[in-house]
């Protein structure tokens, strides 16, 4: 099963 | 001070429907260009991120830029107590501890005042690049609404491919597998109703429905939802409304360990 990724993987807190 | 009057009031509430379920507190940034708010869901895996541009309001005052603290399910109770046709308008002080709705009928007969308490939210404000989507596909909102709601009762995920043929749709559970697929419409011009899609690569992700069913509670905003795919990214789920702004959802993809 696929796993879920966090959306901070992505992007960066600005 | 800050005031913005809506004439259409049925929007707010519209936008509250939109984002109550997803985000349990945020901050509602107020400036000269309008009002925006940007937040994570608890568990850090989809973002919403609304504008309702100053213009759209009238009149629309902000002396000094400002932050509104609010939880949203006690700004959704108040926003149930508008009626559809009212005129809301929200207004504060430039140092505000508090934000006032009123809501007030077309005919001005019955005039509410609701004060609500502001909180001090410390929100992790996400950077967003310019992205190169993949393929960027426009369909009617209500058809994206169904799809999910289909799909949610074959599995919990559903996986999205857009390739020259068009786009599918699938979800697989205990019970088998779903698929549900659209071609593009032939027209020339984008209307609603139609499906249309840019496509630059062939794209497949995996998306939770859990999140995408929070996104279609904003359908009643938009005629038409944009998805925009690219490869081991985040899907951008856009409703534009009409003369005000836009609501964006983002949600990272599931993928294959």
């Amino acid at each position: 099963t696929p796993i879920q990724n966090d959306l901070q993987e992505f992007y960066a807190i600005v | 001070m800050f005031e913005a009057r809506l004439v259409q009031g049925s929007l707010m509430k519209k936008f509250m429907e939109a984002i109550k379920d997803l985000v349990k507190e945020a901050n509602w940034d107020c400036t000269g260009t309008g009002i925006s708010l940007q937040a994570m869901d608890t568990s850090h895996v989809s973002l919403v991120s609304l504008l309702l541009r100053s213009d759209g309001f009238d009149p629309y005052r902000c002396d000094r830029n400002i932050s509104l603290g609010i939880n949203m399910e006690s700004m959704a109770k108040i926003m149930k107590c508008a009626s559809n046709d009212d005129v809301i308008t929200i207004r504060s002080e430039d140092h505000p501890d508090n934000v006032t709705f009123v809501f007030e009928s077309p005919n001005q007969e019955k005039v509410c005042d609701y004060e609500m308490k502001l909180m001090d939210i410390d929100s992790e404000h996400l950077g967003i690049p310019d992205t190169e989507y993949d393929a960027i596909i426009s369909m009617p909102a209500s058809e994206f609404q169904r799809i999910c709601r289909d799909l949610s009762n074959i599995g919990d995920s559903v996986k999205i491919t857009c390739n020259k043929d068009g786009v599918q749709f699938s979800a697989q559970g205990d019970t088998g597998i779903g698929k549900i697929a659209l071609k593009q419409n032939a027209v020339i011009d984008k209307e609603d109703g139609q499906v249309s899609i840019e496509l630059n690569d062939p794209v497949s992700l995996t998306f939770a429905l859990r999140y995408l069913t929070f996104f279609t509670k904003a359908t009643p905003l938009a005629s038409t939802v944009t998805l925009s795919v690219s490869a081991k990214n985040p899907v951008a789920v856009e409703y534009r409304v009409d003369d005000i702004g836009y609501i964006r959802y983002y949600l990272a993809p599931k993928i294959e360990e």
